[in-house]
């Protein structure tokens, strides 16, 4: 099951899900492998990948194979990513087929893994694109906060288009509401306008704000190996549940 | 005194430091023009401009002037963008001087405005070398969290790089300490890294996490006309001061 993590805002917690989800499915004994498709390479660095010899540009330049460029943090296999992925997009440009590189790339190594999470960057262009011809699954996290929201329809129509040309297995898994605080009223009424208003799962699991999740990084773990008793890690299991259940697997 | 807002990180308070410094300056009677450059448009959406007809992508297509797109709200002029800005870097990625698109377009109304504030995309593309090429100083906004400290070498490297080619007289006025949250320790520890090991200024101003700073896009105002009386925009009063004396405007 490949599930790629998507939102062109910034800093929804993209990559802070694509990790603790991953970490929280690793643990329930799944063989996760965790992609890192953003140039910035948060999720790469986050988990100790500092300067790899091989990375996803290689893989997207069709230069290496997934199966080349792993290396294996807390339980899972890790395929990084740093700053040469940027270039890639003007790379690959031209190339007949340019949005199903990594689709090609992903097929070699599918039948190893249970669940391939896919961290993707802020953006909705060529590298976001060719997750979402590979995948048959995305999960859009999101804050219950009106500048969030403003994307939401960018997002659904992106997703209708690569599904229509590109991916007719595509689908949205759901809507992630991330970074909750409970005192806020405003994060109420944008939960129940998605709900009234759009024809997407929100999901039941919600990812509280909680300080141990962004103190997790800093040191190279995810929120449930650094702080298990936490919220954030607490919410993560929850979510992984939920994943589990909805993916049957 | 052209100003640009830049990181390359997402979500770390770029359109809002944008609009929240801009208003603050015009209620000192300053003129200021923001200038949205991302193609998300939260700028233009926050302050009411939903369906330009004219846009930047207009003016970076060099069909249109910036004079020709102004809208004014809260005291000030905005020039709007919208999803077509995101063809621009492809568009224009052939004409010979790519990087100078924006430079030349604000050059027929720089001398109209005391202060020029340009919001960038969470990227280092195309756009934002272009604010970088047209402007004179820089704000990086930045979180005390350790996702978003990764991305400050390449920002660094990437101004030196611009500085260097394309606009001898650029520099960072400083990094803006955003969302801050008093109660967190990693922040001060993040804080106490970036002084011991960067020449870079960091700005006595800290914008603390308020909810009243994230509701105010929704009800269409700054923090600073929606809760005048809240930490967000007493905040913002006394970086817009900090800014007036460091540009002695
Ligand atoms: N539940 C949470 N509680 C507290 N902090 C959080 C939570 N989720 C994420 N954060 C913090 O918010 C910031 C943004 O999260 P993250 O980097 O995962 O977002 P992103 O969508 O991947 O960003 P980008 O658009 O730059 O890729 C990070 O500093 C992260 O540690
Ligand atoms: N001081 C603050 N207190 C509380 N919330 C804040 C504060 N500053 C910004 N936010 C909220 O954090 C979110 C991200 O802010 P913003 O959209 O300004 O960041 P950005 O860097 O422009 O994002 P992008 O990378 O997507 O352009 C928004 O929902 C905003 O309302
Ligand atoms: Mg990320
Ligand atoms: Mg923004």
């Amino acid at each position: 099951m490949i599930i790629t993590v998507i939102n062109q805002k910034g800093g929804t917690g993209k990559t802070t899900t694509s990790v603790n989800l991953g970490c929280a499915l690793a643990q329930t004994k799944k063989k996760v492998l965790l992609i890192d498709l953003d140039p910035q390479g948060n999720l790469s660095y986050w988990l100790g990948v500092t300067a790899p010899e091989l990375t996803m540009a290689d893989v997207m330049m069709q230069e290496a194979k997934i199966a080349d460029i792993l290396q294996e943090r807390e339980g899972l296999s890790v395929a990084p990513s740093d700053m040469s992925l940027a270039d890639v997009e003007i790379n690959i440009a031209s190339i007949e087929q340019r949005e199903s590189v990594l689709k090609k790339a992903l097929e070699e190594v599918e039948a190893d893994y249970d669940y391939i999470v896919i961290d993707c960057p802020p953006s909705l262009s060529l590298l976001t694109v060719n997750a979402l011809t590979a995948t048959e699954r995305v999960i859009v996290p999101l804050q219950m906060e009106v500048l969030s929201l403003q994307g939401l329809d960018q997002i659904v129509s992106s997703v209708a288009r690569i599904k229509e040309v590109l991916n007719d297995k595509l689908e949205i898994l759901g809507l992630l509401p991330v970074m909750v605080d409970g005192r806020r009223n405003l994060s109420r009424e944008i939960y129940d306008y998605i709900e009234e208003n759009y024809d997407l799962n929100l999901f039941e699991s919600k990812i509280r704000s909680n300080v141990r999740v962004s103190e997790a990084p800093s040191f190279g773990e995810s929120v449930l190996s650094y702080s298990p008793n936490s919220n954030g890690a607490e919410d993560y299991r929850q979510f992984a549940k939920e994943i589990l259940k909805l993916t049957k697997n």
